[in-house]
Parts: C-alpha cells; sequence; structure tokens
C-alpha cells in the first residue's frame, strides 16, 4: 500500500522534525507512481506533485503523526482542494424550466444518468421533463422512454426518423414552459470529442436551450484520455460539471482527478450502479482515499 | 517529438510520456524503457528516429506472433459465439458489425438477445439483426438470460443456420452474483455443444482497470479472444499490451467506429505505429 511504502522511505530516512528534501523527492516518487496506477493523466500527476512539493516542502513534523502519515495528510488534502466540495448541487434558475443539457463519449452513461437525475429531481418534489435528443443510436429513444416510464416521467420524443437534434430539443424547450415543467433533462448521443461534426452538434443543441446546467458524463474506469476529453468538451461547450459513473465498479478512478483539475467544474454527482436510484453525491474525500489506493 | 535528433535525458522522459499515456501502465513501460535504453547503448543509437524503431520492435515482441487471431468457427454444425463485457463498452453494436460481416461471407446468423436486464436491450440488438440481415431470438424483458440463450442454440441447431452470436448484459466484474450468472449462461450453451468463441469487449479508453476486467471475465467466462473498440478517439488502448502480456489472450478485433463497417482486425503492428503516432 502506499502508506507501507511510504512508511519504508521514513525508516530510511531517519527524520529530524522537518521533512528535508530527500525525503520529499523519494516521496513524491512514490504518490507520481500510485496516481499513475490509479489512471491520473500524466501532465495531472506533473502539476499535482509540483504542487504537494510546495505543500511539503519544509513541513513540520506533528509529534502525533509519523511521517508517512504526514505526507499522506498533506496528499489527501491536496487531492480534495482539487476534487471539489461535497454536495454541489444543481444551479438555481430564476425562471423555469431548468435546462440541464447531458453529454459525453459513447457508452458513458448519458442516458442512465438523465433517468437518474429525472427520479431524483421527482423524489424532491420538482416535475422534471426527459427529452430524447439521441437521435443516432439504435433504440436509444425508446430505452429514455422506458427509463422515463420507471421513474414515472414523462418524456419528450420526436419519433419520426429525424436526426435534427436541435429541434427535437427546441420542441422539448417548448413543451417544458407551456406544460410547466420546473427541469428540462436533455440526453444526447454519445460522441468522440474529436468528431467535429458532432462536436459543433452539441454545440448548436447548447446554444439552442440555453442550458444552466451542461454536465459531463464520465466513466469513472477511463484512463489517461481523461484529459484530452475534459479539454475537447471544455472547449466546446460551456460545462458547469461532472458526472462520474461506474463508481460502483473497482477503478481507482483517477479520471476523477484528470476531470476535476482540467475542467475546474465541480464533479457533482457519482453513478453507483444501473437502478434509477444509484445516483448519489459526489464525496470528494472518498474519492480521494480512493484514488490512493 | 519525442523522437527526433540526437536521444538526451528529456528524450528517454517524453518516451516514457509516451507509453504512459497510451494506458500501457507504468509497471509494464519501465522495464520497456530500461531494456530500450540498453539496446541504445549496445546498439550505439545516436539518432533519436532510429529510437523509434526500436521501441516499435520492442513493443511488437510483447505480441505473440504466433497467437492465433482468427475467430473459431465450429468443426460442423453451428458455431456459437458469446459476447461479454462491463457495461457500455460497444458490446451490442460489436455484435452487429460482426453479423454484417458474417452475412457478406455468405454464411447465415442468428442473434440471441439474452441481456434482458437493460432498458430497450433486445430493441437495440433487433436493429442491428435487421441492418445485417440475421434472425433475432429474444424472450420478454426480465427472462432468465440462460433460457434465452438456451433458446437460441437449439433454435440455431435445428435451422442449422451457420454461427449464433450472444449478446449479454454488461456487468462489472466485481460483482459475483452478475459474473456467475455469466458463467451459468455458458454451462447452458454447453448443454448444447461447444462454445467457439468468448469474446470479451473492452473500451480503448479503459484505463488500468481494463486489465482486471480481462482477469476476472477470463476465470468467470473464459475468454478467447478480445474486442477493443472506440480506437476511432483519441485512447491508444495501450492496455491491450498488458493484456496480452500478462494474460496471454489474443486480442482479435478492434471497433473504430459507430457504423456497420467500422470493425477491423486486430493487427500488432498496425496498433503500435497509432500507438507511436
Ligand atoms: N454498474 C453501473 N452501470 C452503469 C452506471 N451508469 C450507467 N451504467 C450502465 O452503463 C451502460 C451504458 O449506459 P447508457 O446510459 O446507455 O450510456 P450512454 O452514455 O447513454 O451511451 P450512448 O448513448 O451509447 O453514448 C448501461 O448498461 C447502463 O446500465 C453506473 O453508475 N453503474
Ligand atoms: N466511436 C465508437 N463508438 C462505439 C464503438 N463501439 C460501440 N460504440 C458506441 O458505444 C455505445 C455503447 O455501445 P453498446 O453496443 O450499446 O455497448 P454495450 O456494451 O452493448 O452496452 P451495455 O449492453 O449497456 O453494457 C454506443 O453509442 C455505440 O454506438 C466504436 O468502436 N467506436
Ligand atoms: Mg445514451
Ligand atoms: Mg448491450
Amino acid at each position: 500500500s502506499l502508506s507501507g511504502r511510504l512508511d519504508d522511505i521514513f525508516t530510511r530516512l531517519r527524520s529530524r522534525g522537518r521533512l528535508d528534501e530527500k525525503q520529499v523527492d523519494e516521496v513524491l516518487r512514490e504518490i507520481r507512481l500510485a496516481l499513475l496506477e490509479a489512471d491520473v493523466s500524466l501532465k495531472v500527476v506533473k502539476a499535482f506533485v509540483t504542487d504537494v512539493r510546495e505543500r511539503a516542502a519544509g513541513a513540520e513534523i506533528h509529534k502525533s503523526l509519523t511521517p508517512a502519515q504526514q505526507i499522506i495528510k498533506i496528499v489527501n488534502l491536496a487531492l480534495v482542494d482539487v476534487l471539489g466540495e461535497k454536495n454541489v448541487g444543481l444551479r438555481p434558475v430564476d425562471m423555469p424550466p431548468r435546462v440541464i443539457l447531458i453529454a459525453g463519449l459513447q457508452g458513458s452513461g448519458k442516458t442512465t444518468a438523465s433517468a437518474k437525475l429525472a427520479a431524483l429531481l421527482k423524489k424532491q418534489g420538482r416535475k422534471p421533463l426527459l427529452a430524447a435528443c439521441d437521435l443516432r443510436r439504435p433504440a436509444a429513444i425508446r430505452q429514455l422512454q422506458l427509463l422515463g416510464e420507471q421513474a414515472g416521467v414523462e418524456v419528450s420524443a420526436d419519433v419520426s426518423g429525424t436526426n435534427d437534434a436541435v429541434a427535437v430539443a427546441t420542441a422539448a424547450l417548448k413543451h417544458a414552459r407551456d406544460e410547466g415543467f420546473t427541469d428540462l433533462i436533455v440526453d444526447t448521443a454519445g460522441r468522440m470529442h474529436v468528431d467535429h461534426e458532432l462536436m459543433a452538434e452539441l454545440g448548436a443543441v447548447e446554444k439552442a436551450v440555453d442550458p444552466a446546467e451542461t454536465l459531463l458524463v464520465c466513466d469513472a474506469m477511463t484512463g489517461q484520455d481523461a484529459v484530452n476529453v475534459a479539454e475537447s468538451f471544455l472547449a466546446e461547450v460551456d460545462l458547469t460539471g461532472v458526472i462520474l459513473t461506474k463508481l460502483d465498479g473497482d477503478a481507482r478512478g483517477g479520471a476523477a482527478l484528470s476531470m476535476a483539475y482540467v475542467t475546474q467544474r465541480p464533479i457533482k454527482f457519482a453513478g453507483v450502479g444501473e437502478k434509477l436510484t444509484d445516483l448519489e453525491p459526489f464525496h470528494p474525500d472518498r474519492m480521494a482515499s480512493r484514488i490512493l489506493g | 517529438d519525442a523522437l527526433r535528433g540526437t536521444p538526451t535525458d528529456e528524450t528517454w522522459e517524453d518516451l516514457e510520456a509516451v507509453l504512459i499515456q497510451a494506458d500501457i501502465g507504468v509497471e509494464v513501460v519501465t522495464p520497456i524503457v530500461e531494456r530500450l535504453r540498453d539496446r541504445a547503448r549496445t546498439e550505439k543509437v545516436t539518432v533519436a528516429g532510429d529510437l523509434r524503431k526500436l521501441l516499435a520492435a520492442e513493443l511488437l515482441d510483447l505480441f505473440d506472433r504466433d497467437r492465433e487471431r482468427a475467430l473459431s468457427f465450429a468443426d460442423v454444425g453451428t458455431s456459437v459465439w458469446l459476447v461479454v463485457g462491463v457495461n457500455g463498452t460497444g458490446k451490442t453494436t460489436t455484435i452487429g458489425k460482426l453479423a454484417s460481416d458474417l452475412k457478406d461471407h455468405g454464411r447465415t446468423v442468428s442473434l440471441a438477445a439474452a441481456d434482458t436486464f437493460r432498458a430497450a436491450a433486445d430493441e437495440q440488438l433487433g436493429v442491428w439483426a435487421e441492418r445485417a440481415g440475421a434472425q433475432l431470438i429474444k424472450h420478454q424483458p426480465g427472462a432468465d438470460p440462460g433460457a434465452v440463450a438456451f433458446d437460441a442454440v437449439k433454435n440455431a441447431r435445428a435451422k442449422g443456420i451457420d454461427v449464433l452470436i450472444v449478446d449479454t448484459a454488461g456487468r462489472l466484474h466485481n460483482k459475483a452474483p452478475l459474473m456467475d450468472e455469466l458463467a451459468k449462461v455458458r454451462r447452458v450453451i454447453e448443454k448444447e455443444g461447444s462454445v467457439d468463441e468468448v469474446l470479451l469487449v473492452i473500451d480503448a479508453t479503459a484505463g488500468q482497470n481494463g486489465l482486471v476486467q480481462a482477469r476476472q471475465f477470463a476465470e468467470s467466462a473464459g475468454v478467447t479472444g478480445i474486442v477493443l473498440t472506440k480506437l476511432d478517439g483519441t485512447a491508444k488502448g495501450g492496455i491491450a499490451i498488458a493484456i496480452e502480456e500478462t494474460l496471454g489472450l489474443p486480442i482479435k478485433l478492434i471497433g473504430v467506429g459507430e457504423g456497420i463497417e467500422d470493425l477491423e482486425p486486430f493487427v500488432p503492428d498496425d496498433f503500435i505505429a497509432a500507438l507511436l503516432s
């Protein structure tokens, strides 16, 4: 374990009240290794380790903690700082409906997350509307309709075979306004951040519905590519937050740190299963210990 | 570019970065770079461009060139392929692509909708069956996946269908009941004859967890080949190297898009060239 490896370093380099440079160097090598093994993107690891070095250099050794515990505490605090606060909810709006745009790579869990959010809002006594704006994937509309039925939430859909996502989103927004829905959750097709046409489509949908929230849905098992995805989506739409899915798996989840670092946006929710109730507020402290292993 | 001019300390750092960023995994990368430094010393490499050739050769060495990468067919009767993997990796889409390819080669295909759990899973497979000209076998939502698979195998053998491909629900490998269910689906199919291929579908964007997935699925379902999907993004899928080297499981196919034609055989040389590009 990381704490075990750090203990070994401090046993070998006996400390005298302050952490010296040699200790910090060896320790930072172990931290770097742990973060890479946890799938944190390399450039984020480098920036993060630099930050930890500044915090650790010359830090006083506390009497009640071993040097290894001290370092872990410093790293943990630094991680939680980047991962953000917990329980950052959805932004309120002055005029309903509050529009929430859901975006991300193929298979990341957007459609499921959209329905989970709708179920959550309904539980809070609100009146959400789902919009089926994935006009590409076979049976995507049907998938959202079935999930909407399960959640007891209406789904605005166009089954004519159109591929005009902007039109479908616009129609859903009109329906939401006309019928007094409090929230409109717009599910979109999975897309590669390097697909210019599809990224432009996402930008167009965002422009058409002017969301209060644009949430990037990211699979917790994502590796080094997290940085590329975060940068590209941030360049195309006004991201306001991240949903990290499949945290009920055993991936270390370093993508959380990469996403938080690059987007500088809060991770608002964690997907922890396939049921509509499997959506939790994100806990940065739990994520920090999970990443450190 | 890490590989221009004379190799310096920075060259080695940049090279290590390329490999790590490809998701090969720092544990696998470190010995590769060490071996490469030794070779560069003994072979007196003074041009970084030659380093690239040496690195490509090192990486290629990690792939067993004699490994069987073709898909397995039964000697007689219906071939049965089982497709497995964690949620959202591209199993159902890959099956559609496979069915179409088989059809193009004059084989009859049947698809079994044994994902009886996820919303609209059978409808999704149904669209692919239609596109590929394949028959679809499905039960009602919530049915026992083993029952669907069994029904599909009996049906396919009775009709003399060339290939039956069984779609299964996405499942996380750390969920024991779901992995037990998968093992049971395989046993049920084997009551009626051989399972000729168990394809594990892995998302190229996966980090080190991809190796854990491969290990667990191999243990529970007996994997015979891997499909690495979504290589049309920026992820390099370097976890494939760790999987081949550590587990000896062959990468057989790659997914390069959402269209029916977007499935290609896995070619180690091409994969490595793309990884280093
Ligand atoms: N275990 C688990 N599975 C999840 C979670 N979120 C989504 N899934 C599953 O992941 C798979 C993909 O989910 P979808 O909601 O279809 O993903 P998507 O992003 O909408 O996919 P595309 O629209 O094709 O891009 C499904 O099998 C879901 O049930 C989660 O938090 N945990
Ligand atoms: N860009 C790209 N997208 C792909 C590829 N393969 C699959 N997809 C997409 O990934 C998403 C998920 O594909 P599915 O076939 O539903 O994945 P699955 O593994 O069957 O998902 P579950 O059954 O929910 O576990 C869909 O949007 C597919 O179009 C690929 O090679 N490239
Ligand atoms: Mg979807
Ligand atoms: Mg599927």
